[in-house]
């Protein structure tokens, strides 16, 4: 048994756990938030059998989707007082970030 | 140290948590989402001493019970048009759903 | 790849954050409750190379704060019959309890 966690966009996350569903997967979903942009993402734990990794990560990566962001940096007064006009700048957001970790011990009760 | 994570019903959430501290367990609650139903369900986060695994096991074992859910499926018209009566159908939700994580490092700071 | 968990008082999350932002760390935030005080409190998820494993430790040690909370206890008139008085007890919160756990496989998709 491993521990699947998977940072993923809250638009792709109702889609996402529905197909996961479908494939007989177990999912507990958190509501998260992005350090960066701070805005709201979704955090899956999945305990997954060891021999059902790669599929899982393979119904991630074709359900998640890559987006470009724009954001307009908060203007810090003291580093930039010549230059008011803030342009926005693109950041991408990655379809998903997954972390497989070791699980010692695994029980129902 | 390991990490041990249970997924429990709401409903005995409070109460495990009280048993918890009386034995001098440390935990953290997130608030989560069961995939399949869901509904709201809790997440506890708890570092525990190694020698100690087994105790905080049987008191979640103790203090969460087996739940059955009555669901009615979500009409797929595509696959039933021939019936329209959807019988409700029951669904047992266990009382935790535990992972134990090896733990590299503790540090409180 | 190592997961760093680290649980933070609110009071500091914000910044501490903002530091690991500047500091080209990537941090997941989850909303979280502390099992004594069942106060609020934050969960972060960072998924940190294994040579930035101190750093980002001394990063959340230099700012997140110990702090001493004032609790009434609960009275549980069973056992306190004879004293109606209840006095306070401060309850030291540390800055943070961080858990570092080994990352089997890390894949952004
Ligand atoms: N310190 C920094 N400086 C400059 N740019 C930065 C940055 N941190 C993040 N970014 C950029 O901003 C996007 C959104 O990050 P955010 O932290 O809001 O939301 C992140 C975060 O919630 C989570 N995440 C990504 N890598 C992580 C890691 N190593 N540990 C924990 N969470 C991670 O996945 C979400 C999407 O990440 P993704 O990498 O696709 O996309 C990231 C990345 O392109
Ligand atoms: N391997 C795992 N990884 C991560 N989280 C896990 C997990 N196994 C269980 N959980 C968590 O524990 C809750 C209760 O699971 P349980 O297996 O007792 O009870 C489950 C199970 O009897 C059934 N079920 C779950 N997934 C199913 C699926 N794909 N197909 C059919 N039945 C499913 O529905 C009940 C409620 O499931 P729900 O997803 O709402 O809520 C789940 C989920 O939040
Ligand atoms: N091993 C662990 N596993 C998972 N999460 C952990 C943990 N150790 C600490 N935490 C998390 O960090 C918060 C602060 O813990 P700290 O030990 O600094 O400060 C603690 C500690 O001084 C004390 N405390 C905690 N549990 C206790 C217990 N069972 N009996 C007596 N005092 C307790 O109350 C303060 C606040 O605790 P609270 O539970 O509200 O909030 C805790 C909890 O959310």
């Amino acid at each position: 048994m491993k521990l699947v966690i998977a940072v993923v966009q809250d638009q792709d996350a109702g889609r996402l756990i529905q197909v996961l569903m479908e494939n007989s997967f177990s999912v507990t979903k958190l509501a998260s938030t992005g350090g960066f942009l701070r805005e709201g993402n979704t955090t899956l734990l999945m305990g997954v059998d060891e021999g059902r990794i790669d599929e899982v990560i393979e119904i991630v990566r074709k359900t998640c989707k890559t987006r470009e962001q724009l954001i307009t940096p908060i203007l810090d007064i003291s580093k930039s007082i010549n230059t008011y006009v803030q342009h926005p700048i693109e950041v991408s957001v990655g379809g998903a970030t997954i972390f497989v970790l070791n699980v010692e011990r695994f029980d129902k009760v």
